[in-house]
């Protein structure tokens, strides 16, 4: 007579249910051995992508709070810790670290290009905007080649066509 | 009369989903570690 | 032979190669690959039993190596217990299962799959074994860490790899049916996070077109089934009472992300809450579909029967005529509502909604709740299909169907089977058939249309007072209790107070006490 669920014990092998007085106690017992946060918590053996060896005194393991979106959420106020978003996003690529710092660059109106692997931000409102595209002025960060020294950069590309499908 | 449920821990006005922070039913706090983030194949 | 020692010592010595593998620094996919070939090549793949052995040993020693390093000797020789466990081992060992499955070729072809069911159905055998042998000192969080890992190893939210991720979550939803806690109740805090974790019921719920709804919604019943006799009390002892607030936040996690989930399958889990859980339940129907927007019910003169979601059916999702048909009765009540007159079936009804003397203590009624749920929203279902059918047969210009015009004889016999029950049941099946009623009294459709005239109707027909003060008990305390409160409670409610044609206010038991008086009134000042 279980109505709509049916005989839930039914379908499944083995031992019957036990009295509720039993089950009361082995409930008991388990209410002293809960699962603790940590077992969940995936080991996060970050594999650098070129391991060289570090003096002992250097930390040898990622600090915890990298993996704390808030830590990354603060990072994305001032410009000099927009670079290290990019430094993350370009050099910890694959990583729960690229993933928060482009969702905040995101945040921060930045746009990735898809074709040109690279983060536009418009400088002004753009000129044109249509289904396809829009076309304006607009900054975007760069690894720069020069005679003076390479290094990246924030340039502004004017008359710059963004087209929509490459966009991500 | 039952539980004020706004102290469970759960912010129940949320535009963004629950359940991918969603602990544990045993305590209030939000789960940390890594949700399940995909990092789309354009970032590598 | 699987059975022998030299078999157990030998998987013993592959646990350990493995540890090795996964602990060497340059540790890669190509010598996971090469070690699954290996096991494959040895005959340890197969799928026979020397492959159910082979995975039982190995989750014995996995779990008896993470269990030894707790048991930490203390000056003196004193063993004590440190909550410090290590899953080194467990870890390991369910990354080779995730290695086997991806490497392994037996995977390929029909038999996909059938791997994965198989290690989890050995692992399902060696956590009951273990829990019937250790009771009170069975340790659950090994058995937790493991299928974590598999978890997050083996599902995924990618919608690319729907097909083969269902049947992934259709093997873990079994495996979790099968060590629901009715079964091994020691697991059961460990169970309960597995089945509401976010590598879990999201992708249950949401892969597929919602094919694993049916599996969850089991899923969530067995839980109810083995609350249910410590909920019936309301004072609940610590154990239970924490894994009543983890349910609670599930619902809440399924209210505000899969209400629509909620709505489906409201049916069943009435049927398995102990009518005192009133704010659980109350999650539950207060659940709505979220393209839906609810009109405040307070509103002044709301037009109820003007919404356009009033005159359609919900979804119901659960068996809920398999009480009926277990007990025979749906071909009478079917007869009893073509031809009622000459029908026996009134006159016998109470008799058979009451449970036998043996099984009435174990239930903690003398009804058959169930019975009474199903025969309720059975009968509603016909007589508003019956409503519709005539509706359309009438004039196009067919009246709107409200509260005060609704045609009662169309409906007549369905409103008779409900006026005689409330008239002829004792105080508790009174009771419990008023509550089948409240249950219905959901978001805006016909069946919450429906409900909550018939409700009102009793209130009004009744003609003793007895009657009308349980109506309002029914109503009141689901009010009272912290919210959510259901829309449709709501609206039934506010027109119960506020339609003259009820007299409310004049009835005797709202002046029976000072305080009872105040009760009302802040009722009905909270909800108009």
């Amino acid at each position: 007579d279980f109505g709509a669920v049916g005989d839930n014990l039914s379908g499944t092998s083995a031992t019957a249910g036990h009295d509720h007085l039993y089950n009361l106690q082995m409930l008991e017992a388990a209410y002293h051995r809960l699962p603790q946060p940590k077992d969940s918590e995936r080991a996060r053996n970050y594999t650098p992508k070129h391991p060289s060896p570090t003096p002992a005194s250097f930390p040898q393991v990622q600090a915890p709070i990298v993996t704390n979106p808030a830590f990354w959420e603060r990072l994305g106020t001032d410009t000099l810790s927009t670079d290290m978003l990019f430094f993350a996003f370009y050099y910890q690529q694959n990583s729960y670290q690229q993933y928060l710092a482009a969702k905040e660059l995101k945040k921060q109106s930045w746009r990735f290009h898809r074709k040109y692997n690279t983060w536009f931000q418009r400088h002004v409102e753009p000129q044109v905007t249509t289904d396809e595209y829009e076309r304006g002025s607009y900054v975007y960060f760069d690894f720069h080649l020069a005679d003076d020294g390479n290094g990246w950069v924030q340039r502004i590309k004017n008359d710059f066509t963004f087209e929509y499908n490459y966009l991500e | 009369l039952g539980i004020d449920l706004t102290t469970l821990g759960l912010n129940l006005n949320s535009a963004d989903n629950l359940y991918k922070t969603f602990g544990s039913p045993w305590s209030n706090e939000p789960a940390k570690g890594d949700p399940d983030f995909q990092n789309p194949a354009c970032y590598l | 032979h699987a059975d022998s020692t030299a078999f157990q010592e030998q998987v013993a010595h592959l646990f350990s190669e493995w540890c090795q593998v996964c602990d060497h620094p340059s540790a890669s996919d190509a010598a996971y690959s090469r070690y699954v070939m290996q096991l494959q090549h040895i005959g340890l793949l197969k799928g026979d039993e020397f492959t159910e052995r082979f995975f039982r040993v190995l989750t014995e020693l996995a779990v008896a190596h993470s269990l030894i390093s707790e048991q930490i000797v203390a000056p003196g020789g004193l063993s004590q217990h440190s909550s410090h466990i290590s899953y080194l081992p467990i870890d390991s060992y369910s990354k080779l299962v995730s290695m086997v499955l991806k490497y392994s070729s037996v995977e390929i072809g029909p038999n996909k799959g059938s791997l994965l069911s198989k290690i989890l159905s050995v692992t399902v055998r060696v956590i009951q074994k273990d829990a019937e042998e250790k009771k009170t000192s069975f340790n659950p969080r090994p058995y937790f860490r493991l299928f974590i890992n598999w978890l997050n190893d083996l599902t995924t939210s990618d919608v690319h790899h729907d097909g083969a991720n269902f049947q992934v979550l259709t093997a873990f939803a079994n495996a979790f049916h099968a060590l629901q806690p009715l079964r091994i109740p020691g697991l059961s805090f460990a169970w309960l996070e597995l089945v509401s974790h976010r590598s879990f019921m999201p992708r249950l719920l949401t892969c597929n077109l919602q094919k694993g709804w049916p599996l969850f919604h089991g899923l969530l019943v067995d839980l109810f089934k083995f609350m249910e006799p410590y909920l019936r009390n309301a004072e609940l002892v610590e154990p239970v009472h924490l894994l009543y607030k983890g349910t609670m936040r599930v619902l809440l996690v399924l209210l505000h992300d899969f209400p629509e989930f909620l709505c489906d399958y409201h049916f069943s889990f009435c049927d398995v809450i102990p009518s005192s859980c009133i704010q659980m339940r109350n999650v539950i129907l207060s659940a709505f579909p979220r393209s839906m927007r609810l009109p405040d019910p307070s509103t002044p003169n709301l037009k109820i029967d003007l919404l356009p979601e009033i005159t359609k059916a919900p979804r119901i999702m659960s068996d809920f005529e398999g009480a009926l048909r277990s007990k025979h009765m749906k071909a009478d009540v079917d007869e009893y509502l073509k031809r009622p007159d000459g029908s026996s079936f009134l006159s016998d009804l109470k008799q058979k909604l009451l449970l036998p003397q043996n099984e009435a203590s174990n239930a903690g009624t003398r009804y058959n709740v169930p019975l009474i749920n199903s025969l309720v929203l059975y009968i509603g279902i016909q007589a508003v299909q019956q409503l519709q059918l005539n509706k359309a047969n009438a004039s196009a210009a067919a009246q709107q169907i409200n509260h005060n015009q609704m045609d009662i004889f169309q409906i007549e016999t369905a409103t008779d089977f409900f006026r005689n029950l409330v008239t002829n049941l004792d105080t508790e099946g009174r009771y419990l058939l008023l509550n089948a009623i409240a249950n219905q009294l959901r978001f805006p459709n016909n069946h919450t249309h429906y409900f909550s005239f018939i409700i009102l109707y009793l209130f009004a027909e009744a003609t003793v007072d007895n009657v009308q003060e349980q109506i309002t008990r029914v109503l009141l305390e689901r009010l009272i209790v912290n919210r959510p409160h259901p829309w449709g409670l709501l609206i039934t409610f506010i027109e119960l107070i506020k339609n003259p044609r009820y007299n409310f206010w004049n009835r005797s038991f709202i002046h029976i006490a000072p305080e009872i008086k105040m009760l009302f009134e802040s009722v009905a000042k909270s909800c108009a």
